[in-house]
């Protein structure tokens, strides 16, 4: 999992 | 979620509520940087945009709501209810010579090119930076109360524990998102000469304040 693909952190 | 993910963003919550308090307990925001808490405002709104797409967990929603309303609050706060304590003057940084930049470098070094996608590198970016106007404001009276000083340490604490929480994830889920960690890194590294002066200053009880 490379790169941004969640929204879970602030 | 992990510990350090945790804590960090408590202690996040922590400084953001202690800069709350402080301005409404003495009614006044002398010594703050407004300009830095409008930054931290753009940077809340244009990071969770995603409010209004996913759904994470009612912790995420809320946390996320929280720190909005709170950055809002802080800058009524500043510009409308106590404007007259406000330190206009001191708060000199030019802060278009942070929000142009970060938002060319969002729109060339980002994961994905869309809106949102670039809103949220963007809010990466600023908030690596947000603080400067901040720091520059007290590099500029040479001294802060101990108050905002202990604010300042929750904020950078909290960068330094997402590195962390970072190392963890990468080890522990194999999850790696190079623009928060670079971003993260830079913003934590601009704290380091506070750290040095809260842990030798404001720890052993006198008021921070600097060399002539």
């Amino acid at each position: 999992a490379i790169g941004r693909t969640r929204h879970d952190e602030l | 979620m992990n510990v350090f993910r945790l804590t960090g963003d408590l202690s996040h919550l922590a400084a953001i509520i202690i800069l709350l308090l402080k301005i409404w307990k003495s009614r006044s925001c002398a010594g703050i940087s407004g300009k830095s808490q409008i930054l931290f405002a753009v940077v809340f709104t244009t990071r969770y945009l995603d409010l209004l797409t996913s759904f994470i967990s009612l912790y995420n929603t809320s946390m996320k709501l929280i720190y909005i309303g709170c950055a809002y609050a802080t800058v009524y706060l500043i510009y409308m209810k106590f404007r007259a304590t406000y330190d206009g003057n001191h708060d000199s940084f030019r802060v278009e010579f942070l929000v142009v930049p970060v938002g060319g470098l969002a729109v060339l070094i980002n994961h994905n090119f869309s809106l949102m996608e670039i809103l949220w590198t963007f809010s990466i970016y600023l908030e690596s930076v947000a603080i400067l106007p901040q720091l520059f404001m007290i590099s500029k009276t040479g001294e802060a109360e101990t108050i905002t000083t202990h604010y300042l340490f929750c904020l950078g604490l909290y960068r330094a524990l997402y590195l962390l929480n970072w190392i963890w994830r990468y080890y522990f889920e194999g999850f790696l998102d190079m623009i928060a960690i670079l971003a993260g890194l830079v913003q934590t590294i601009l704290y380091c000469d506070f750290f040095y002066l809260y842990v030798t200053k404001v720890l052993k009880g006198k008021k921070l304040s600097l060399p002539a």
